[in-house]
């Protein structure tokens, strides 16, 4: 489903380079519920934003359901971000301007689905994380949880085969992080949707089934989780 | 140090209150350490921006050092925020455009500080935070986690009396944010810095020395923490 083999990742700033992945070799098979820690600055959102479709490797090939991702054309990658991957930003991306049931209504828009359907879908699924009565607040009329929570929402949105969420819990309490944690596992184990996500958080980490450990640009270790 | 009498804060939506808080009352001694937790959206960054004076209560009376601060102009106010005290957003407010260390120096442009100093200053600041390398990157050049560090340097640079951190750890791994703590604690130790922070994690909050619990916009419980 998703093979990197030997990714790497530079940044060029002026005469620095920055190697934000060296030569990453990763399997992810449909359907696992991954979890990917490592220290600040090692390489993770790096790492989801080019399995998400949202940066090109500098080097190395990622094939995505054996298609290798480097010739496909832009209205492809367009597609496939839109359609089959639900991504959680590490800072939301949220439109300021824009209410929460607004914010999860615009993949939909893009998908072509109709606005009383759209909007329907919008309230189920900002209903589904707590926000049932936060519908018409705007990004700054929002707790940074809320805020975090309509980003899930709004990944979700479309059913997408893959979701992949960098630190969706980080601005969560313990509570309101398990339900989120909650409803990744059942879309994980009810309609099979691979899931990948970062945490910082060795409990939220516990409840997937394999855990990547990265650190400075390359994978250094592995584990399974044996059935909780 | 910090008084709040029948604090009360209403957020007004056309024709629905939002009732972020409801009638806190609570006393912080110069010196003291301590921990905010409770759920997403009960109330803390707002009871944080009110103490921090970046948003003005709808009732109640807050004093900072036995000034009533509804009393104060807006040139006091600048001055408390830019000299008194120290505030690391939930979400960084970083400037886009300005690598780290000058986002670090511009709280000190605002006390005039000399260049060459401002930028030994900073230097060191972001020393102190693991963020040597990473001097002249911008926002969008850094992890999450790196940025938020460098809302922390630049919350600390002009030497507050009070610190006030929103979350500080939320984006770190926990060996970073044993870090950022350990360095919180050392400030009020050793200078007697009046600390306050909103965490969502319990480890963290161990490390203070009373815990504060938020619930829908009031304290509903308070815990002192033995030394540890
Ligand atoms: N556009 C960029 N230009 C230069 N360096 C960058 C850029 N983006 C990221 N970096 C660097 O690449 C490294 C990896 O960044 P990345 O955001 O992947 O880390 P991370 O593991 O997600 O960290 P965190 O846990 O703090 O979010 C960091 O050291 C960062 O400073
Ligand atoms: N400008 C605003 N207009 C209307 N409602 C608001 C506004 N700002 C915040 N709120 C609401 O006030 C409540 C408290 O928000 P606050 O940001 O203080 O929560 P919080 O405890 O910091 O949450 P989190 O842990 O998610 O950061 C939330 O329910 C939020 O929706
Ligand atoms: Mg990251
Ligand atoms: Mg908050």
């Amino acid at each position: 489903m998703i093979r990197l083999e030997n990714l790497t990742r530079v940044y060029h700033m002026g005469d620095v380079d920055v190697h934000a992945l060296r030569g990453v070799n990763l399997e992810v098979g449909s359907g696992e519920l991954v979890s990917i820690m490592g220290p600040s600055g090692s390489g993770k959102s790096t790492l989801m934003n080019i399995i998400g479709c949202l940066d090109k490797p500098t080097g190395g090939q990622y094939y995505l359901d054996d298609t290798p991702v480097a010739q496909l054309n832009d209205d492809d990658l367009a597609e496939i971000r839109n359609r089959k991957i639900g991504f959680v930003f590490q800072s939301y991306n949220l439109l300021a301007r824009t209410s929460a049931i607004e914010n999860v209504e615009i993949p939909m828009i893009y998908a072509g689905v109709s606005p009383s359907v759209r909007h329907a879908r919008a309230k189920a699924a900002l209903e589904n994380v707590g926000l049932a009565d936060r519908l018409h607040h705007r990004p700054n009329e929002l707790s940074g949880g809320q805020q975090q929570r309509v980003a899930i929402a709004r990944s979700l949105i479309n059913e997408p085969t893959i979701i992949l969420a960098d630190e969706p819990t980080g601005n969560l309490d313990t509570q309101t992080g398990k339900e989120i944690i909650t409803l990744f596992q059942q879309l994980n184990r009810d309609r099979g949707i691979t899931v990948m996500f970062v945490t910082h958080d060795a409990d939220i980490a516990a409840c997937t089934r394999r855990i990547l450990r990265l650190r400075d640009g390359a994978i250094v270790g592995e584990e399974k989780v044996d059935e909780p």
